[in-house]
């Protein structure tokens, strides 16, 4: 399985 | 009141099989300039973005701002009773609990009513930045999709190496390796089958590929998609400019005049490096 990064640390959140 | 009428009610149908495997619950925002949905999936790795201009529907009403939240896979069983040359019309009333999908056979002979349950959703919603970004090919979604399904018999992950002439997608694993190396197409007569690249510096990213495998799913929409991506930043740069971006515009099936009335974008960032 693949890790990876939680997109809701790359997009600010409105 | 909110009364959209698709002419072409498989547009519906294929954006639903785009998106029900990655989102379950998601909101439909509807105004006067169109419907949209963002939602990310349920393991808050990847996000889609969908939008379909008013423009782009043969009749669309929408006095105010709705917001209409729903189960996908229960949209996506009601959509599936359409046949796909029937005309799909969606209403909803003001403040209601539901809405009402109408399929009209092309001879209009036969109309089927369904009717969903909306629900409240109290979803996070992600302000997506307008980014430039360094890299972008644009190549045959069925060949894109073939990539990822055969790379994914290899590994799980692809690493997307991107160069002036062209893009070469790997995978490594137990097994072994394997690499499909795509080169930049002379201009074609058929522009549907071009590999097209534009960048301003060499990028090597790796992506898992069970997610570019969901959004493949979208393959149908388009004939082309447009992955679009940034090479590592460093560190202190905002992170936004690793994700990339997988697009399919959505287009009505006008033969002789297509156009563009909408896009599914997904976005994902690359793998965490071992």
């Amino acid at each position: 399985e693949v890790e990876q990064h939680f997109l809701s640390n790359y997009f600010s959140t409105s | 009141m909110f009364e959209a009428r698709l002419i072409q009610g498989s547009i519906l149908k294929k954006i639903l099989d785009a998106i029900k495997d990655l989102v379950t619950d998601a909101s439909w925002d509807c105004s006067p300039n169109g419907m949209s949905l963002q939602a990310m999936d349920t393991s808050h790795v990847s996000l889609v973005s969908v939008s379909l201009n008013s423009d782009g529907f043969d009749k669309y009403r929408c006095d105010r701002n709705l917001t209409l939240g729903m189960n996908l896979i229960s949209l996506s069983k009601i959509i599936k009773c359409a046949a796909n040359d029937d005309t799909i019309i969606i209403k909803a009333g003001d403040g209601g609990d539901k809405i009402t999908l109408l399929f009209e056979a092309q001879n209009e002979s036969e109309v089927a009513e369904y009717e969903i349950k909306l629900m409240n959703l109290d979803s996070e919603y992600l302000g997506i930045p307008d980014t430039t970004y360094n890299v972008t090919i644009k190549m045959p979604s069925n060949k894109f999709q073939r990539i990822c399904r055969d790379l994914s018999q290899i590994g799980d992950a692809v690493t997307i190496s991107c160069a002036k002439d062209g893009v070469r997608f790997g995978a490594a694993g137990d097994l072994g390796s394997g690499s499909i190396r795509l080169a930049q197409t002379a201009t074609s007569d058929k522009p549907e089958d071009s590999v097209t690249i534009s960048m301003q510096e060499a990028l090597c990213q790796s992506f898992a590929l069970k997610y570019l495998n969901h959004f493949a799913k979208a393959t149908p929409l388009s004939a082309q998609v447009t992955l679009s991506m940034s090479p590592d930043v460093p560190l202190g740069e905002p992170l936004l400019f690793n994700v990339c971006v997988v697009e399919y515009n959505i287009s009505d099936n006008d033969d002789e005049n297509p156009s563009t009335i909408g896009f599914i974008r997904y976005y994902l960032a690359p793998k965490i490096d071992d």
